[in-house]
């Protein structure tokens, strides 16, 4: 009878699960979806088509892309070992609206003050925030060829809930920034981590910014220039955000490299230990392997 | 006994039946040993192009072949996979031979589109095989 239950148990989950498309049978268990390499693969599988088309990105945004990932891979897509930092994932967001606060003036160099949403949807939980920065393209070759000051006035808001409501600001924040700009330079990178930190920690799912640029020469290395000059360059600034994925399936190079160093008995059990022991486990560790010399 | 051991020495040193690579084949190194073999493909094949930028050419390489049947220590094997073919061999051929399978990879770094146009640079972990083993 016990038999017979259990076959009877297998007959009726086979019959729910032949309800249910085959494809949703793949997907991890715990059902978060996982945005990440899994969910399309499981797609290609169960139906060989790869789903909706894709927006596509702005051509700047992926020029840019394309040259952080030569920076980091090779052309067979290894990543390079000769990288000290901890981020596995890198995600560029253009803003998916803007509102124009106030006209800039290209001749002084004021940018017009936007108020610029980006969506973050594809960050998952398992995503932490290393490093967040704004991208803006000089999208022309610009000029001047000399130290840059820069002035910028970052104000980040809650996204309104209603057309009624105002957007409630969240934080505001102004810094300088000195940069040295050349012929070659194509971006400026304007470092907003200590500001978007706690927003993407919070899993806010958008972030509402209002920026207002203002560049000038350096006067002093330029008196004779005059201090203000034609900017005609900058079209909305993208958001990256360098994140430590630390999921299963990302590739753990703090993992790999402290492996390295340990080279274990047998290729199966690296997987199994706990990559860092801590605290009470470190003693415990130290004592049993005290155990095992001894023995 | 000069003559004795002169006749000995004559005697062939393994019976004349016996075929030494017969015995390579059957006992160490099977013809189409286990071993890592390329697959290189590109994402264009798959239809996958408008999605992952980069790299143009993936090769996951595979593994393929059979297993000796004395493993040992060749491919890192555990003592369990002779046992494994012992009770093929003589006890029961519907349990299977030990298979061909990847024992280590490297990661991959993959530059792809998502659905809402941003775009994402990732690693990602066990994507290429790197060596293979016999379990």
């Amino acid at each position: 009878s016990q038999a017979s239950r259990g076959e009877a148990q297998i007959a009726a989950s086979a019959e729910v699960e032949s309800e249910v498309e085959p494809w949703s049978l793949l997907q991890p268990v715990d059902g978060r979806d996982r945005s990440g390499l899994l969910p399309p693969l499981f797609k290609v599988l169960s139906d060989g088509r790869l789903g909706a088309p894709r927006l596509q990105p702005d051509s700047r945004a992926l020029h840019y892309m394309k040259t952080l990932y030569k920076a980091f891979a090779t052309k067979e897509g290894i990543p390079k070992s000769n990288r000290s930092h901890l981020y596995n994932t890198v995600r560029l967001f253009t803003p998916c609206a803007q509102h124009k606060q106030a006209p800039g003036d290209q001749t002084t160099g004021i940018l017009p003050s936007v108020d610029l949403l980006f969506n973050l949807d594809r960050v998952t939980a398992a995503e932490h925030l290393l490093k967040s920065v704004l991208l803006y393209t000089i999208n022309n070759s610009v000029s001047f060829s000399s130290a840059v000051k820069c002035v910028c006035n970052l104000v980040v808001k809650e996204p309104k809930s209603s057309s009624k409501t105002l957007p409630r600001v969240l934080h505001s924040f102004t810094f300088n920034s000195q940069f040295e700009l050349g012929k070659k330079h194509k971006w400026i990178e304007i470092d907003v981590t200590t500001l978007l930190q706690p927003l993407v920690a919070s899993n806010k799912r958008s972030i509402l910014m209002s920026i207002n640029l203002t560049c000038t020469k350096d006067q002093l290395q330029h008196p004779s220039q005059d201090g203000l000059f034609n900017m005609t360059f900058l079209v909305p600034p993208s958001l990256i955000l360098y994140l430590n994925d630390t999921s299963a399936q990302a590739y753990h190079r703090w993992y790999s490299l402290y492996y390295k160093r340990r080279p274990s008995q047998d290729p199966d059990q690296e997987r199994s230990l706990h990559a860092y022991p801590v605290g009470e486990e470190a003693a415990e560790d130290g004592k049993s392997s005290h155990h095992r010399r001894r023995r | 006994g000069q003559e004795t051991v002169i006749s000995e020495l004559k005697k062939p040193l393994v019976p004349a039946s016996f075929n030494l690579s017969e015995y390579f084949k059957r006992f160490l190194f099977p013809q189409n040993e286990c071993a890592l073999h390329d697959f290189r493909l590109s994402f264009s094949q798959l239809k996958w192009e408008n999605w992952i930028v980069a790299p143009h050419r993936y090769n996951p390489r595979y593994c393929k072949g059979d297993c000796p049947r004395a493993v040992g220590h060749r491919y890192g094997s555990p003592v369990h996979t002779m046992v494994q073919n012992i009770i093929y061999e003589k006890l029961d051929s519907s349990v299977p031979r030990p298979s061909c399978v990847p024992a280590k990879y490297s990661p991959l770094s993959v530059l792809t589109i998502e659905p809402d146009g941003s775009i994402a640079y990732k690693e990602y972990e066990d994507m290429i095989a790197t060596k293979c083993t016999c379990r």
